[in-house]
């Protein structure tokens, strides 16, 4: 463990009390996108079967079954909770097209053909572009409540603070994991576009509106 | 086994 992976894992369980902070004070999930939350779902299941079998730490462990149950929980608040307040009209990315490709990787760079390494590597290239349906329904609607973008920042934070862990763990343990980090440049660059609107508005106290 | 080792990230 080194401070970027904390502060990363740390803003990563802030997004997730930003969002349901949002949904329970709003009483809506509206602006948040099912499909994104669907497939982190799936993310996390994917990745975490090695909790039967790998031990790594305490921390490692509380955090897996957190990060299971909370993005299962959002996902019953969307889909039964604060049903009617969801617009599927609006979250329309086709998410097979994530899906397929996603698995086709999988199958092809892993680090062991089982079933294991490959739902992994599934679960590590999933991540990387499970936010594709919300930020095409940022695009689509052009504008967000401050508190949905916060939510964004901070998953953008965390998965940002990965980069310099990796560099970090290269010089430290010598370890690199080339799937893991070829995944999260991609994953980090995804929010580019995201950070500079929030950073030159949001953080201004300007609302966040795309440029039309 | 080796991989595995490694997948101690979240």
């Amino acid at each position: 463990m080194n401070l970027f992976r904390l502060l990363g894992d740390l803003a990563h369980l802030a997004s997730i009390f930003i969002l349901l902070h949002k949904i329970q004070t709003t009483r809506s999930c509206r602006g948040i996108s099912f499909k994104t939350q669907a497939l982190y779902v799936l993310v996390f299941l994917t990745r975490y079967v090695d909790l039967f079998f790998h031990w790594v730490s305490l921390y490692n462990f509380v955090m897996k079954i957190f990060f299971i149950a909370s993005s299962c929980y959002i996902l019953y608040l969307m889909k039964y909770r604060f049903r009617p307040t969801h617009d599927p009209s609006l979250d329309t990315f086709k998410i097979e097209y994530l899906l397929g490709p996603c698995f086709v990787l999988a199958l092809i760079f892993n680090y062991h053909f089982e079933l294991a390494e490959v739902l992994w590597a599934f679960s590590i290239y999933l991540e990387a572009v499970a936010i594709f349906p919300q930020l095409f329904m940022l695009q689509r609607t052009g504008e967000a409540e401050a508190i949905t973008t916060h939510y964004l920042a901070a998953l953008g934070v965390y998965r940002a603070l990965y980069i310099p862990n990796w560099i970090y763990r290269y010089f430290t343990e010598g370890v690199v994991d080339p799937i893991a980090v070829v995944a999260g440049i991609v994953q980090t660059g995804l929010y580019l576009d995201f950070f500079y609107v929030y950073f030159t508005k949001v953080l201004q106290g300007q609302k966040f509106e795309l440029p039309a | 086994k080796d991989s595995s080792r490694s997948h101690d990230e979240l």
